[in-house]
C-alpha cells in the first residue's frame, strides 16, 4: 500500500 | 508552514553555522566528533534526494541546497583541512551500531517500499541517533567547549520546536506523520541530559562544560 504522506518538511 | 518549524529551521540553520564557522576560524577541529557530521551529511542526501523531482517551494528548495552544502563543507574540513586536529581516538562510537540498525528498520516500518521512500525513512531513523557519536566523544574526553555547547544547544532547540510544529499541524490541519514524530521524540529526548548540563553550567558563565 502506499500511505505516504507530504514530504513539506526539511 | 508555522512559527514553530521556520524557527526550528532557523535553529538548524544556526548550529550548523556555528560549527561551521567555529572550525573555520580556530583552523580545528578538535572536540568535534567527525562521524556525527558525516552521519549529518548522509541524512541530508538520503533525504534531499527529491529536490530535483518535487518542487515544494522557493523556501524548502534553498534550505536543502544550504543544509547539503554547509553539511558536506563541514565534513572536508574535519577530514581534508583540519585532519590534523581531528580526535579520532576519542570519535570513537561505532557507528555500524546505528548505521546497521536504522537501515533494517527503514526496510521493516516505512509507508511504502520504494527506494525514495526507504531512503527518506532511513534519513529520518538516523537523523535521531546521528548526534550520538558526538555526545558519546564529550562524555568521553569529558569536557567541551562552550561553542561546541551552543552548537549542541541550537540543534536541540531545532529539534524541541519541531515537536511544537507537529503538535500545532495535528492540532490546526489533523497532520501526523508517526515515523518522523516517534523518531524526532526519541531524538528529542537523547538531548535532555545535555540541555541540563548547559543550563546548569554553561550558562552559569563556567566558559566550557566540563562532566562530573
Amino acid at each position: 500500500e502506499d500511505d505516504t504522506l507530504p514530504k513539506d518538511e526539511l | 508552514m508555522n512559527i514553530f518549524r521556520l524557527s526550528g529551521d532557523v535553529c538548524h540553520l544556526v548550529a550548523i553555522i556555528i560549527l561551521f564557522l567555529k572550525i573555520w576560524r580556530s583552523k580545528s577541529c578538535a572536540g568535534i566528533s567527525g562521524k556525527s557530521q558525516l552521519l549529518f551529511a548522509l541524512v541530508f542526501t538520503t533525504r534531499y534526494l527529491d529536490l530535483f523531482t518535487a518542487f515544494i517551494s522557493i523556501y524548502n528548495t534553498v534550505m536543502k541546497v544550504v543544509f547539503l552544502v554547509l553539511a558536506y563543507a563541514t565534513v572536508s574540513l574535519i577530514y581534508f583541512r583540519f585532519r590534523k586536529s581531528y580526535d579520532s581516538e576519542s570519535d570513537s562510537f561505532r557507528v555500524e551500531f546505528l548505521l546497521v540498525p536504522v537501515a533494517g528498520l527503514s526496510f521493516l516500518e516505512n509507508y511504502s517500499f520504494t527506494p525514495l521512500e526507504i531512503l527518506w525513512t532511513f534519513s529520518i531513523y538516523l537523523e535521531s541517533v546521528a548526534i550520538l557519536p558526538q555526545l558519546f566523544m564529550i562524555t568521553k574526553t569529558g569536557e567541551a567547549e562552550s561553542i561546541t555547547t551552543h552548537y549542541l544547544f541550537f540543534l536541540g532547540l531545532y529539534r524541541t520546536l519541531y515537536l511544537a510544529n507537529w503538535v500545532w499541524r495535528y492540532h490546526e490541519e489533523g497532520f501526523f506523520d508517526q515515523i518522523a514524530v516517534v523518531s524526532g521524540v526519541v531524538q528529542t529526548i537523547f538531548y535532555c541530559d545535555f540541555f541540563y548540563l548547559y543550563f546548569t553550567r554553561v550558562l552559569r558563565g563556567s566558559g566550557k562544560m566540563t562532566l562530573p
